[in-house]
């Protein structure tokens, strides 16, 4: 892995290799788990990366839910090659794994990714199939069950954010519903998208303020001045709701509900104004700039327990 | 594969609430088949919208007859779309072990 380009986007063929290169030359620090299938019925795979232990505290970290969104994926890939190469220099990193375990799902939509290298370059959404109707996929920052069918979601198969006929209905939702709930011991969860440059928390369905507001955004605040601190890249920082706009049977809601206090979702940069169609030049300072808020995140999951 | 030669991304920012109101409404206008990459979310916040080349100029001239100011952030985003690609089979070096 040391010579995989993390300056240009990849294939998922070329994504996957990558993971499986990257347990093979770190296997006492990396494992690949696969958490399902798609409803293409490709295997969905996570990074697990562990100093060892049973059921240790843990960090969620996924990429590329929403597949045209590439410098997400791309982001992701950096990311597992960081923390193997940190887990023992950075001491804010070593600290982290000396007491949780990080998840990593590179690639959260496998079929949608590989649909935009195939076939559609601005897919967004899922692949399922709906009966009585010709669209195809669901939006599934809009499937899980918080506030789902609520509005800030479509019951149109046809539209950008359908939430699909009921919550969890896509085995890539699903797969990860799963995998949370048994795992029972998740302590932070970062679910990343791009473009418009904001750290949010919940929630998106309702105005009510969680009741960890306060906290949740002075951690906002420190991870996006850590953000800030490489490149100058502006974020702005709040609850979905109140920063962008109402969305319902969004990820991070769920995960809020189910006891998982440290929820975020980024959306990452685009200082160019090329959308989802960043230029593979701005990777790796996507990267770079998003790690920092991320270690942000993580050293306080790690000195805050709940 | 589907193509986006003609394509535009425009960029409109709502001034006022009659404006954001107008834009909001666009999200409804399914035969325009707009593809809105950042939604309206208020007065003074970009809304980013993928414009098929069809659609195009009856958007513009809604747009202009209301009053409402847009830039074109993409002028051709199949001409993005073919650099993405040629940048990726330039740079596919890396090959996997077997």
């Amino acid at each position: 892995t040391n010579t995989f380009n993390y300056a240009t986007y990849h294939s998922l063929d070329e994504i996957y290799a990558f993971m499986d290169l990257l347990v093979a030359e770190n296997s006492h620090l990396v494992s690949k788990i696969e958490i399902g299938r798609s409803t293409e019925n490709r295997p969905i795979y996570v990074l697990k990366f562990s100093k060892g232990g049973t059921n240790r505290p843990a960090i969620w970290i996924d990429t590329g839910i929403h597949s045209r969104e590439w410098v997400t994926q791309a982001s992701g890939v950096w990311f597992a090659k960081k923390i193997v190469q940190d887990h023992e220099n950075d001491e804010g990193l070593a600290s982290v794994l000396d007491k949780m375990d990080i998840f990593l799902e590179i690639v959260t939509n496998p079929d949608g990714f590989a649909f935009t290298q195939t076939k559609n370059r601005m897919w967004r959404k899922t692949r399922s199939k709906h009966s009585n109707s010709i669209c195809v996929g669901v939006d599934p920052n809009r499937n899980w069950d918080a506030g789902f069918g609520g509005s800030g979601a479509s019951g149109n198969p046809c539209s950008e954010t359908y939430h699909g006929p009921y919550a969890n209905s896509e085995p890539e939702v699903k797969a990860i519903v799963d995998f949370v709930k048994s795992h029972g011991n998740i302590k932070a969860f970062i679910s990343i998208h791009s473009y418009s440059q904001l750290l949010l928390y919940p929630y998106g369905y309702t105005t009510t303020p969680v009741p960890d507001q306060k906290e949740l955004h002075e951690i906002s605040k420190k991870a996006v001045a850590a953000l800030s601190s490489l490149y100058g890249t502006k974020y702005k920082y709040g609850s979905i709701i109140t920063t962008i706009y109402k969305a319902s049977g969004g990820t991070i809601d769920w995960t809020y509900e189910q006891g998982i206090k440290y929820s975020f979702t980024f959306e990452l940069r685009d200082t160019g104004r090329y959308g989802f169609l960043l230029p593979a030049k701005e990777i790796v300072p996507t990267a770079q700039e998003t790690w920092l808020a991320l270690m942000v995140i993580m050293q306080y999951t790690v000195e805050h327990p709940y | 594969t589907e193509t986006f030669v003609g394509h535009q991304v425009l960029r409109i920012v709502p001034t006022n609430d009659e404006d954001l109101q107008k834009v909001q409404e666009l999200q409804d206008l399914e035969e325009l088949q707009l593809d809105f990459w950042l939604a309206p979310r208020g007065v003074g916040h970009p809304v980013d919208v993928r414009v098929p080349f069809p659609s195009l100029q009856p958007l513009k001239a809604h747009l202009e007859s209301n009053g409402i100011s847009y830039s074109i952030m993409i002028e051709d985003v199949q001409a993005l779309v073919d650099d993405e690609q040629m940048e990726m089979l330039r740079e596919r070096r890396w090959l996997p072990l077997s």
